[in-house]
């Protein structure tokens, strides 16, 4: 059969974490199994398996993103294949659910590899993506990680929520 | 972060890797994720990877680009994974970790951090965990 594996972040996740990364990893690991039963294609399988974890504000992706000293989410994305080495991405995305949805439409449907900015959320609306607004994609973890980070003076780098941490 | 990676029967292999960054990153800040080579990487030739971490090192070390060298050079894809990540951490410093899986369909997992949240699939049984060492199971 297929092989599948996820991951949902490196870096000092406090413990109290481990259960909603157990819960939605494991719930991503159930979507792309589906996926593939369904459509016997790993792609779609490795798409649906991170835009489940996009989903869930367990994960710094999608929903539940981090935010930037400006208090916006910018997000990224990277969608690579291995039989011609083929790869697209986004980067500094903004008000879109599935990155990796739209990063797999840059591979494929442009000749390039790295959208940017506004320019990849104009790409995003020319290939039929609905935006969708920051209260979606902002939660409340996000909102008061950015706050202790500022309280702090900045020091140092975080990512994960409430947490100095990585990914 | 978030990353999946898979091959399917035929040996066709992918690599995904999302992410909304860092907190308190300046705006307009690239991290590693979207760059092929460092967030992620992917040869029907040697493997497919996806990492996440300290993503201003990851991209200095081109962390998935050294763990295809080492698959190339016939190391275990968790040693792979594990010795790369180390090594990102002793030449610049930040942590690590990445998901791995071989030509040969092996999978590796490693990382150089306190704790990464990893699973895969393996005859209907979820594999999982975050710790290192940790290794629980569940029914698909």
């Amino acid at each position: 059969g297929p092989v599948i594996v996820v991951h949902g972040g490196a870096g000092s996740i406090p413990d109290s974490r481990d259960q909603q990364k157990f819960d939605g990893m494991c719930a991503a690991i159930r979507a792309a199994h589906y996926a593939y039963e369904t459509t016997s294609s790993i792609t779609e399988a490795c798409q649906a398996a991170v835009e489940c974890m996009e989903d869930d504000e367990a994960f710094n992706a999608g929903r539940g993103s981090v935010l930037n000293l400006k208090g916006e989410i910018e997000m990224e994305a990277l969608f690579m294949e291995g039989k011609d080495m083929n790869a697209g991405s986004v980067t500094g995305v903004k008000n879109i659910a599935h990155p990796i949805a739209l990063a797999r439409k840059v591979m494929e449907n442009t000749p390039h590899v790295l959208l940017m900015g506004q320019s990849a959320n104009d790409f995003a609306v020319k290939s039929g993506f609905e935006a969708v607004p920051d209260d979606y994609l902002m939660t409340s973890h996000a909102k008061i990680a950015l706050d202790n980070f500022l309280k702090s003076g900045s020091q140092p780098i975080t990512t994960e929520i409430g947490q100095g941490s990585v990914g | 972060t978030v990353g999946a990676i898979g091959m399917d029967v035929n040996g066709h292999m992918v690599s995904c890797t999302s992410t909304g960054g860092i907190t308190g990153k300046m705006a307009g800040r690239v991290g590693d994720t979207p760059i092929p080579g460092a967030g992620g990487y992917c040869n029907n030739e040697v493997g497919t990877i996806s990492t996440t971490g300290h993503g201003d090192s990851i991209m200095r070390y081109c962390l998935a680009s050294k763990i295809m060298h080492h698959l190339e050079n016939g190391n275990d894809p968790n040693i792979a994974a594990q010795k790369a990540c180390e090594s990102m951490s002793s030449r610049v410093g930040g942590s690590a970790g990445a998901i791995v899986i071989s030509k040969d369909g092996k999978i590796g997992i490693g990382f150089s951090s306190p704790k990464m949240a990893w699973a895969f699939l393996e005859n209907r049984i979820i594999h999982y965990g975050i710790k290192h060492g940790q290794h629980l199971t569940t029914d698909l």
